[in-house]
């Protein structure tokens, strides 16, 4: 038991600051320095799995790490990196997220959908909920949803974007 | 793998039948207006995994079963005396309600999911009655929710930890859950 | 004890109804008929201020009065219209009001921003944090916030928007 | 009355001293990307209003007081052991941080409303210092906490009640609370 939580454990330390720089820095930067910080600590060195895990995230430029300083928007952030880091141990073949950037203003939105644009592939599949345009314009087919209002029911409507030109 | 698309036979806001296939696309983005259904599809997807009822925000799985005729009559719960009569014609919700002739008996939601290593794609069907209880099927045939789950789990779906789900208005709450909570999910993922 | 809670609640009883449809039907509708239903019912009749008091709201169209029914946008527009009652009682001279309009999808947006709009007044103070355009651009006066890198600092500017012409 | 301005004098993410006024405006909007300061903003309202710091988001009065340095050394609060060294230059909080000779001691923001009955407007004052203590003051006169309520009570600002403050995250909760909760709520307006 101690040993599958300890690789578990070890791969998401592993990768949690790399994931959460990918998802902070600006999407076209490519240098080292972009980026926040993220760390995770445990609270019982010898057998892990019995106490605690505490996550910590910093945000670019910014100098608190506890999840009590970080803004609604921050903390969306930080939520995704962890999310797709432990994910990322036994990746699921699919995603569902349901209107994760309630909280993110725009550049956020766009690093988000930028992150899931450049990792989706047929093995890692993103079913993204979202009211925002700066989501689900990047994605490669919509399903809309509306009410029948005589039926009284919800109907659907699929449109593959890929059908459309890039202007 | 990949999940090829999905079938939904009156669930919750979803009369009749419904059918939404993902293609070729590994983005997809489900948009609408409020109240429309967009939620209302990750329950069908959550549900057909075999996600326990609490997590769907229905308090009872019989909830997720299509309802549309408004009864006549008064079906408040309980003690609760009402003081106006202007909403007489809406509900509280099925406890008390009686099932007429017309209302759907049962709902089921399928996903057709395409493993890597076969040429067929598996159908995932779960079904639901009045009576609340649910029966799950592997390419129509019934099976057990032990064999309905380890079927997932091979593919690395993993239903109890839910790590590959986000439900609306959960997301923050995965940064700051309580550090006994996050062992917890890493013990399931592992 | 009694009255005053019976005061309070026959008020907020009396106008919820008025105000949930108030927020939830077309702005430029003035038909009777349009918006939702919302009341509420006394658990402990003779003593009211000993039980609860439950909530419910039927969204334009919908079936459904439990909140358990209600989408994340539609809660919103309810506790909304919840709130501005209760408020009514002994109207505070301002609210404050911290990205309220996270899950709403534009139309219902532009509902809550016309309402407010409607509403404000030299006594009715309204201080809206919001993300979203369609709120913000219906603001008589903007704070704009942003971060002094080199400060580490919060700092605000204001714009005051009546001075510029509406097109 | 009216709300015609604020004044924030080393309050949480706002170093030295900031002012805001909403002039004649009775409907203004705050605007800013994530992280820039909005929210700290409403916290400052409802600091200076006498808001019990629970809802403020900080778990102690102090952390309210601005910090900008970054100390060197490894703060870690408690026996949780680092894994890594790449965050040495980030905090998890105040803790175990000594207040060097350069961090503020203390914090304040004063609120300018006018009352319609008045001429001129009054001014209320919180202040805290570095060993969690707050200071009242109307118009610059210490006062105890009870006047300073009170004060404001017969203003409609129910501060107990807080039937006019909405924070980040929590509408929905407003018409999902249970119904003892919105009793309450009820009986703290009335
Ligand atoms: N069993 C049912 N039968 C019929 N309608 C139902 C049933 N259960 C829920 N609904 C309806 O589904 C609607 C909610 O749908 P859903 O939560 O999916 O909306 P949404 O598109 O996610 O909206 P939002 O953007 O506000 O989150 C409600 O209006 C409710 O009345
Ligand atoms: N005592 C303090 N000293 C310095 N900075 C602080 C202090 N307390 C909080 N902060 C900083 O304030 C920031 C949070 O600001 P705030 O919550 O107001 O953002 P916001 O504009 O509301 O963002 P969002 O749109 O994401 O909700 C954090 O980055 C945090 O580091
Ligand atoms: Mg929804
Ligand atoms: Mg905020």
């Amino acid at each position: 038991r101690k040993e599958l939580f300890e690789a578990c454990f070890k791969h998401v330390d592993k990768h949690i600051d790399q994931i959460y720089r990918a998802l902070t820095k600006n999407p076209h930067d490519k240098s080292e320095l972009a980026g926040g910080n993220a760390s995770l600590t445990v609270e019982n060195e010898d057998e892990p799995y019995l106490g605690g895990i505490k996550y910590f995230a910093t945000p670019p430029l910014k100098r608190f790490k506890d999840m009590e300083y970080l803004s609604g928007g921050e903390k969306t952030m930080a939520a995704l990196a962890l999310l797709f880091t432990i994910n990322s141990y036994q990746p699921s073949p699919f995603f569902v997220l349901d209107e994760v950037d309630a909280a993110l203003d725009i550049t956020n939105v766009e690093r988000i959908a930028h992150y899931i644009k450049r990792n989706a592939n047929p093995n890692a599949q993103f079913i993204v909920i979202s009211l925002k345009n700066a989501m689900f314009e990047k994605s490669q087919s919509l399903v809309g949803i509306f009410r029948e209002q005589e039926d009284n029911s919800s109907r659907m409507v699929s449109l593959n974007l890929e059908n459309y030109d890039e202007d | 793998g990949r999940l090829i698309g999905l079938e939904l036979h009156n669930f919750k806001s979803y009369k009749d039948t419904v059918q939404v296939g993902f293609g070729e696309s590994y983005f997809t983005s489900i948009i609408g207006p409020n109240g429309s259904g967009k939620s209302n599809l990750m329950d069908a997807i959550s549900f057909v995994l075999g996600v326990r009822s609490n997590q769907l925000r229905s308090s009872a799985l019989v909830d997720l079963i299509y309802r549309g005729r408004i009864e006549n009559g008064d079906p408040d719960n309980g003690n609760a005396k009402r003081m106006h009569r202007s909403d007489a014609d809406s509900e509280a919700g099925p406890e008390n309600a009686t099932y007429s002739e017309e209302e759907p008996r049962s709902a089921y939601v399928s996903c057709v999911y395409q493993k890597d290593d076969l040429d067929e794609p598996t159908k995932f069907t779960r079904t639901i009655n009045t009576s609340g209880d649910s029966v799950y099927k592997i390419n129509d045939r019934a099976v057990s929710y032990k064999k309905y789950n380890e079927e997932l789990e091979s593919e690395n779906i993993l239903v109890k930890a839910k790590n590959f789900l986000v439900f609306q208005g959960d997301v923050e709450r995965i940064a700051s859950q309580g550090p006994e909570s996050l062992t917890l999910l890493l013990e399931q993922v592992s």
